[in-house]
């Protein structure tokens, strides 16, 4: 039995490599098919940058779903911070019957977007 | 199909990025 | 098995890969898809430089996204020093 797998290994190993020879003769020889004077490119060098431009557009989509996601969630610990900052400040407010500075109109306006 | 799906990434990423910048600068004026 | 599938949608892969680059072979000499085919490179190029401006504009939103960072670090310190004062 050991036999037979190692035979069928030596087997698939045979077909990889050859595979792949025949794929690299066929790109040697569309090469050769397009002189590169003419300044246009070969279907194959076509081919693979268009699939490094693939990957290359889903790692940056990866990227921008994770700096989004991280956007968010310090945004909503920036506006929680924020409240509770107020709230405490408006009771310490109250506590020492200290006048705080009223707000300015960007003041208030700020606090309106971030609500 | 990907290059409309980049475009439409590009546009979203800008708009993420005016308005974080927004936010920044009002979380900023609060601050002070 | 498993493996053995897996075994056999690699090689599989490797023929269809072949196939594909054997289609092309002759493609380039037809003047209507060598047609096609500048279009394609020419997209190409077009594609390359919307993901060039995309990842300037992620590489700002994660300079964004620091000071964002910052900006929350020093709010909750300021927050701790208002609950300390209380």
């Amino acid at each position: 039995m050991e036999a037979e797998v190692d035979k069928l290994e030596l087997m698939f190993q045979k077909a990889d490599s050859d595979l792949d020879c025949i794929l690299y003769r066929l790109e040697y020889e569309i090469k050769n098919s397009y002189p590169d004077s003419t300044g246009e490119k070969n279907p194959v060098t076509l081919l693979k940058e268009l699939s490094a431009i693939k990957s290359r557009y889903q790692a940056l989509h990866t990227r921008f779903e994770s700096v989004t996601a991280g956007q968010k969630d310090t945004k909503s610990r920036i506006c929680v911070t924020l409240t509770k900052t107020m709230t405490m400040m408006q009771e310490l407010q109250k506590l020492t019957d200290l006048e705080l500075s009223p707000w300015t109109e960007e003041e208030k306006t700020a606090e309106d977007q971030l609500k | 199909a990907l290059k409309n799906d980049a475009n439409h990434l590009l546009h979203k990423a800008s708009l993420e990025n005016k308005e974080s910048t927004d936010f920044l600068k009002t979380a900023k004026v609060l601050m002070k | 098995s498993s493996d053995l599938e897996q075994l056999c949608t690699y090689i599989n892969e490797k023929i269809g890969n072949i196939k594909h680059t054997l289609s092309l072979r002759n493609c380039g000499h037809k003047p209507a898809l060598k047609t096609i085919l500048n279009k394609i490179g020419d997209e190409i190029i077009v594609v390359n430089e919307i993901l060039n401006k995309l990842e300037s504009e992620i590489e700002y939103q994660e300079q964004t996204n620091n000071s964002l960072k910052e900006l929350c670090e020093s709010l909750e310190e300021d927050y701790r020093d208002v609950q300390h004062l209380k």
